[in-house]
């Protein structure tokens, strides 16, 4: 009794409103029965190649639903042979959630990406020379071999050495 | 060209609508059939931007709509078919990403029109089929415009904005107060992951007026249904959602509740103690608030004590739309005791009857916290600008902070009991975190107990700050300090009033919260 | 007195930000699938 004044939950009209409490409480029970479902928010998830090939049905048709799990990438994070696969997610399945998850555990492996060679480099030792701007050292970077002759053309991993990383590259 | 008269004009739609669909179901992964077909539309006349614009965006909701279907599968379960909105959708986003544009106006300058034929049609279909409108084909078109926007690149920031208010003024015509049917998918989508955050994110905090004003939508629509404490299933299920998304804000955007908690407080009711707890408790991020019941805490020597806190509502509006902002300052400025204006103060807070019925209170609650608030921070300047001009002074306090008490010493003795709640509610509703306005009106609640003549107004000073603190968590620090400061410091002499021992509950009552306070 | 806000379903000790995983107002189980990613133009 030391409060406001009791409600008044009837048919008076609603502040500002075109409808009044009683029109409200019944299209807002009708909407109780028809509320948004999980499903209507989550989007096909078909991921497209961009060049299809057919492959027999015993071949899994559909991704894993483990690609989507960002434990799973860190794991693979964690064991040498793994990072080859990040590298792969990397670059052969652009625009993807994969990619997100492959980029994100790189740089967790102290990869830094290089925006103007669209390369992954890692520090093989501390720089030589580390300003503002850039840092210049010898690095480890993943590169596509491509020697036509060559047996083991293919991606590797390479060092470089005396070489600057400008930051203005760095993504 | 497409024909004028309606019936033909649809079934050209409709045509188009099923070539839109095979190309965008070709596994190509290139855009080129996409792009071609939009210039086309282009080249028909349908993109300019004018009625027959409307009429084609208007004609493909529609068929897409009709489409949406829940198809009993053979495992019983229910499939919602949202096959034809997703291509729309896709059309849409494809338009707004291909459409060639004149020089100099901006891609999405078609997004404002599909938008407002989105909200027209919506309105329409809800009140044609009242209980029978189904929200959902209409949430997820805005959950597939939303995604396909979202992934826009961040580096057209000024492109993510456009995109996040157009939206944002789409939901506020949507509200619902205007659309009631559509008010648990507005409610979904106006927090949803993919645009809350990024209204509140970035862009300066342009987005933030969108969303605070989103909110006040819904806590408009909300309040005449809150004023009961008790709520029916339905309403308690619509504000648990509110809660959730207060919660989310809490935690994620503080800031944007504490700048925005004046007016929030004007559209939520004082039944609605735990919701408004929320939006008090708020602090910005970088803060770290010292334990309430720290032994001999000196709050004053807080450093944030000494920083007025921001606010982005507009306090004095409710005092300029009643013309009584001019009469404030006049009595701030000269303090004249022969004018009327305080024995006409508590008249001027009253609704006319008419109002006072559907607004369930005798008083303008938004007239009482706009002067309460805009009149301390009047006095909170000035004494803070002789603070800094006479550190040490002794000097009594600068007129106007004693015009300002004048005024709460008025209004606190000539208001009856409703009047007085909402007057006290209004100084609680600043006992936030540590910065000048907590301290000021933690100071003049106290002042305002101690100087009481009745031992009813010492009452209504401890229920506002009980009905407060008894609610589940969280409580604001403001109001914890205030309380402790109350029952511990004796000059207010608290645990002899009667009301402290006016039945076993009551007391245990109060042993309970001062014990929890510390 | 409103009611013990731990039980909506949010982890309100969390560390990360709510937003990311919040599925609805009126579901109390996080968001399923792919939160949401940005990827770099210079990704592509």
């Amino acid at each position: 009794d030391l409060g406001a004044i009791g409600d008044n939950i009837g048919g008076n009209a609603n502040s500002g409103g075109v409808h009044d409490l009683v029109y409200n409480t019944q299209m807002l029970e009708a909407a109780f029965y028809k509320l948004p479902q999980p499903k209507d928010s989550e989007r096909a998830k078909s991921y497209t190649p961009r060049h299809p090939a057919a492959t027999p049905p015993s071949y899994p048709q559909v991704q894993a639903p483990i690609v989507n799990n960002p434990a799973f990438w860190e794991r693979l994070g964690l064991d040498t042979l793994g990072t080859d696969t990040l590298f792969f997610a990397f670059y052969y399945q652009p625009n993807t959630y994969q990619q997100y998850l492959a980029a994100k555990e790189l740089k967790k492996q102290s990869w830094r990406y290089h925006r103007k060679y669209y390369t992954w480099f890692q520090r093989h030792e501390e720089p030589k020379i580390a300003t503002d701007d850039f840092e210049k050292g010898t690095y480890v970077y993943f590169d596509f071999h491509l020697a036509n002759d060559d047996p083991n053309q293919g991606w590797c991993q390479r060092i470089k050495a005396d070489f600057k990383f400008e930051y203005s590259f760095l993504e | 060209v497409m024909e004028p008269d309606a019936s033909s004009f649809q079934k050209q739609v409709s045509l188009l609508f099923a070539e839109w669909y095979r190309l965008s179901e070709l596994p190509s992964g290139t855009d080129t059939p996409c792009i071609r077909f939009v210039i086309q539309l282009h080249q028909n006349g349908l993109l300019r931007g004018d009625d027959i614009t409307e009429r084609f965006f208007r004609v493909l909701l529609e068929i897409s709509v009709s489409h949406f279907g829940e198809v009993m599968q053979s495992s019983q379960q229910v499939q919602s078919s949202f096959l034809a909105i997703d291509i729309y959708a896709k059309l849409v986003y494809s338009i707004l990403k291909h459409c060639p544009v004149d020089q100099g106006s901006s891609k999405l300058f078609l997004l404002p029109k599909i938008l407002a034929v989105t909200v027209r049609s919506i309105q329409k279909d809800a009140d044609e089929k009242k209980e029978d409108f189904n929200p959902r084909p209409y949430y997820r078109l805005f959950i597939n415009w939303l995604l396909d926007f979202g992934s826009l690149d961040p580096v057209h920031d000024g492109i993510n904005f456009q995109v996040l208010s157009a939206f944002a003024n789409a939901f506020h015509a949507l509200q619902p107060l205007k659309v009631p049917a559509f008010s648990f998918a507005w409610l979904e989508l106006v927090s949803h992951r993919t645009f809350m955050p990024k209204l509140l994110a970035g862009n300066s905090q342009k987005g933030w007026p969108f969303l605070h004003r989103l909110l006040v939508d819904l806590f408009q629509f909300m309040e005449p249904f809150l004023r009961n404490a008790e709520m029916g299933e339905l309403i308690r299920f619509l504000y648990q959602g509110t809660l959730r998304v207060l919660l989310v804000l809490l935690h994620d955007f503080p800031e944007f509740l504490c700048d925005f908690h004046f007016s929030f407080c004007d559209v939520i009711p004082p039944s609605c103690i735990q919701m408004r707890n929320i939006i008090l408790s708020a602090f910005p991020r970088n803060m770290r608030l010292p334990d309430p019941s720290t032994p001999n805490l000196k709050i004053d020597l807080l450093d944030e004590m000494s920083l007025a806190p921001r606010i982005l509502s507009e306090v004095d509006a409710a005092l300029k739309a009643k013309q009584m902002k001019a009469d404030v300052d006049e009595f701030l400025r000269t303090r004249q005791q022969s004018s009327p204006f305080l024995s006409d103060l508590k008249q001027r807070l009253l609704l006319p009857p008419s109002e006072a019925s559907h607004a369930g209170t005798c008083y303008n609650v938004p007239l009482i916290n706009s002067l309460v608030l805009y009149v301390g921070m009047q006095a909170i300047q000035l004494l803070q600008a002789r603070n800094r001009s006479q550190p040490q002074s002794v000097s009594s306090d600068p007129l106007a902070a004693k015009a300002a008490l004048d005024i709460f010493q008025t209004l606190i003795r000539d208001l009856d009991t409703e009047g007085r709640y909402l007057f006290l509610n209004a100084i609680a509703n600043q006992l936030r975190y540590p910065n000048t306005h907590t301290h000021y009106f933690s100071v003049i609640l106290l002042y305002l107990f101690s100087d009481a003549h009745q031992e009813i107004i010492q009452e209504q000073i401890t229920r506002v700050l009980l009905e407060r603190l008894i609610v589940n968590r969280p409580h604001p620090w403001g109001l914890l300090i205030t309380f402790i400061e109350l029952i511990k410091n004796p000059d207010y002499n608290f645990w002899n009033r009667t009301f402290t021992r006016c039945a076993p509950e009551i007391e245990n009552l109060f042993e309970t919260v001062s014990t929890s306070c510390g | 007195l409103g009611i013990d806000l731990t039980t909506l379903g949010l982890n309100l000790n969390s560390s990360e930000n709510l937003h990311k995983t919040f599925a609805s107002p009126w579901s109390d189980e996080p968001a399923k699938g792919e939160p949401e990613f940005m990827i770099p133009e210079c990704y592509h």
